[in-house]
């Protein structure tokens, strides 16, 4: 574990609370994209099939279990909540997310480490999570104004993936092993997608604008 | 060294 990776592992964290703060405080889930959380929730059970067979750290562990939960918790909420559901913006948020969930199965069976279920599930994950964000760019574009919280939860999940190339560059140099190339690529090109949200969100900061995005 | 297929990241 080095500072960048445990940074990372935060800044997410801090994202998924944030949202769940945003969907608790205000029962609504206005500007929020159902297709990114089911994606979201995609991910984490096939990147966390490992959680019952290898026990790697009891940080490990509660971290896997935190991020399953909590990513089903906000699926449920705005599919099932009485209160949350009805501020879903279901003619917003059209995009086409099983489109993303077969390119990437795809690219999982041609592209992985090792030809096994686990391995290829975990590349699929690692996949899906570079592209899951696009529903919710998508849904934010649509909608221009971008309140506070929502903005927030983009932000800190996009800086998340930022501190993990940095967490792959420190490891590259101090590990004599390490390599995760299907990490890396897709964790730059994760980040990459975030870049014209983070331009916009640090100039509407800088002006202490409120964060519109051209549509 | 860990075998780089135990994922120790999350």
């Amino acid at each position: 574990m080095n500072v960048f990776r445990f940074a990372g592992d935060m800044t997410h964290l801090i994202s998924i609370l944030v949202l769940l703060l945003k969907i608790y405080t205000t029962k609504s889930c206005s500007g929020i994209s159902l297709k990114t959380q089911e994606l979201y929730a995609v991910v984490f059970v096939t990147r966390y099939l490992d959680l019952v067979t290898d026990f790697i750290s009891v940080y490990n562990t509660v971290m896997k279990v935190v991020f399953i939960s909590s990513s089903l918790a906000i699926v449920w909420c705005i599919r099932r909540h009485k209160v949350v559901r009805r501020s879903y913006d279901k003619e917003l948020d059209t995009f086409r997310h099983w489109l993303l969930v077969g390119a990437c199965a795809v690219l999982a069976l041609v592209v992985h480490e090792k030809f096994s279920f686990q391995e290829v599930c975990w590349a699929f994950s690692i996949y899906l999570e570079a592209v899951a964000i696009l529903p919710q760019l998508v849904l934010l574009q649509r909608s221009g104004n971008v309140d506070n919280l929502t903005g927030q939860y983009v932000f800190f999940l996009g800086a998340y993936r930022a501190f993990y190339i940095l967490n792959w560059i420190y490891r590259y140099y101090s590990e004599q092993h390490f390599t995760r190339w299907i990490s890396c690529v897709s964790g730059i090109v994760q980040t990459a997608l975030y870049a014209d949200f983070f331009y916009y969100y640090f100039i509407s900061w800088k002006n202490n604008s409120k964060l519109q995005l051209p549509a | 060294t860990e075998p780089s297929s135990v994922k120790d990241e999350l």
